[in-house]
């Protein structure tokens, strides 16, 4: 399984779509303070099926979408799309490309969709689900949270050890 | 399930304490279960000493020490179960130039076998990475990305950290 | 006292409003206290506006920004109730090579009047100290420390973050 | 009111009796990660009569007594002193030269002196009260602690203007 690209439309400062390519190996993300940098990982949080909003530094659903600028106004919905690599199939589902989609408008309703056919958030994360990959999991390690694994309780801990169990 | 979480900790543990030590240069780490006869229950104790020093708690340990202590947690979590990408933001932040190097190569060679996407303001951690996204926002409020592949000149906007001696 | 610390309050969100705009080249911010009719109990609520971006909750300003409007609101107190010393370690760290450069002006500024005592790593904030003093650990687990005065060169173990365009 | 020098002996990794002396204006701490520098802001906090364990990273008071380390034992007693110049009398003491001493020894009892003359902590908090310094003023800033005034409730931030006011 390997990420092959992000697209991002009206999510947080990504108000015009914006597709990004992967490559393997290592991809280094870079710009100034305050660029979007971050707003990319919690993009890839929110497409894994990532719930709690303070995990996207948001307070309810709506905060991702773009909230507008000095010249441009608030959007009504925002939109992430995940295009993986499934040749090996690690994603059981019997595509070598797997497309997941996750949008959210200003009521708070939800769509989701796998491959452009609608489901529920409960598809994307079952998908992942056992992969290492996806929200609770130890992959995705967001600013200043590093230290957190340090500062855990012992039994907060646990969760990243069954995660890897 | 009990088995299994005690066998995922036993080689989490083994790899801490590899990665740590080849991180540091030397030392010693251990994972302590706090409730042994509770497999299902325990919490998990993290001990760490940098080499040369004294055994103490993670709390005395400085900034620095912890983010390398929390990197070599995380990498031995990625050893014992693959995750197909991982997503660091900033990590090495609190880093010096010499650890910062330890990082990069810890990062290449586990890059080989996984995705890694890793956001930066160090230019010795970019300069591990092959492939670039660089996250602009020239218009206020509103990201915009630009793939720069095989870096030939110091990258723009970028931490420089010489090694120490 | 209900009047000195309603004064002192004007004087900081005073204080506070126009070293954020200096440090951000722009954008505005205010101080409101939680409970105005009870002066000698209420909190008081930071709200920042980057320039050209939308008000929004301080938990979706980035890392950067975040380091950048303690740092105007740490020195806002400094210039109402000037301290003989202050001690500030490593808040540079999140700091793009511009921030930086905002910071360290601010810095010899302030620097005229009061002692100030800075922990760092990177080179650009070293520059703007006449003086260092180096800490070494050549014996493991044991600090030495040796003044350094007006650098000439490059310092060891040191970042450099050039500025961006 | 100016910092004129600092003299470690025995505390955390300053095993051996260290005399830092400042300058005026803005002196830079460099050294790598480990090597002593937040144990020197420790340290500061210390001699001012810091009284909460926490705030030195330790959990009882004689945590801040050198350990040990691979080749040298643990030592009796941690002793720092702070020497000021007073020539402003901004301290509410007739000396032109201040000097604040504080012991602590592996039974966990202190020793306090200004000027070499024995007195109580008491005496030491009292003397830097209102002057801007010490524990609870906003003049010390640890290391990743600067953005917490920025999560801090609207209520506890209201300690930083009451220390100001
Ligand atoms: N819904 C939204 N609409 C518009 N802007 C938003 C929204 N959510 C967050 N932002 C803006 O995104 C910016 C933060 O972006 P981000 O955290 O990705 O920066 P970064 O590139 O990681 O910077 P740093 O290097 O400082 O960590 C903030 O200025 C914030 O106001
Ligand atoms: N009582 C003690 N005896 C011996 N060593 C101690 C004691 N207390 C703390 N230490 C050691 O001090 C070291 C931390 O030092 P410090 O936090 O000053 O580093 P630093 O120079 O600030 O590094 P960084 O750049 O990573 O922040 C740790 O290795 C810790 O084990
Ligand atoms: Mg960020
Ligand atoms: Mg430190």
């Amino acid at each position: 399984m390997r990420l092959k690209r992000l697209t991002l439309h009206g999510f947080k400062t990504f108000a015009d779509k914006t597709e990004i390519e992967f490559a393997p190996g290592v991809t280094a993300i870079v710009g100034p303070n305050g660029s979007g940098k971050s707003n990319l990982t919690d993009s890839l949080l929110w497409v894994l099926g990532e719930q709690k909003a303070s995990s996207l530094r948001a307070s309810r659903a709506q905060d991702v979408i773009f909230a507008g600028s000095a010249r441009r106004k608030p959007m009504g919905m925002a939109e992430v799309s995940l295009t993986i690599d499934n040749e090996d199939r690690v994603l059981p589902l019997d595509f070598a490309e797997i497309t997941v989609t996750r949008r959210v408008y200003r009521s708070g309703e939800g769509e989701y969709l796998i491959n452009k056919t609608p489901c529920r958030l409960r598809d994307i994360t079952d998908l992942f689900l056992d992969t290492g990959v996806g929200r609770d999991a130890y992959a995705i390690v967001n600013q200043s949270e590093v230290d957190s694994v340090l500062s855990a309780r012992p039994e907060d801990r646990r969760e990243l050890f069954e995660e890897a169990a | 399930t009990r088995g299994v979480f005690y066998e995922t900790y036993q080689a989490v543990s083994y790899a801490f304490s590899r990665l740590f030590t080849r991180l540091f240069g030397g030392g010693s780490t251990e994972l302590v279960l706090t409730d042994p006869e509770n497999i299902l229950e325990t919490g998990i104790e993290i001990v760490a000493q940098p080499p040369g020093k004294k055994r103490q708690s993670l709390a005395l340990l400085s900034g620095g020490e912890r983010a390398l202590t929390a990197v070599a947690l995380l990498f031995a979590f990625l050893e014992v179960r693959p995750a197909p990408f991982c997503v660091l933001d900033e990590v090495d932040a609190p880093l010096d130039g010499a650890n910062v190097e330890k990082f990069t190569d810890l990062l290449r060679d586990f890059g080989k076998e996984s995705q890694f996407i890793v956001i930066t303001h160090n230019a010795t951690t970019m300069e591990a990475a092959p492939l670039w996204y660089g996250i602009t926002m020239q218009e206020p409020g509103i990201s915009r990305g630009l793939s720069m592949r095989v870096p030939e000149n110091t990258p723009p906007d970028a931490d420089k950290t010489p090694p120490t001696e």
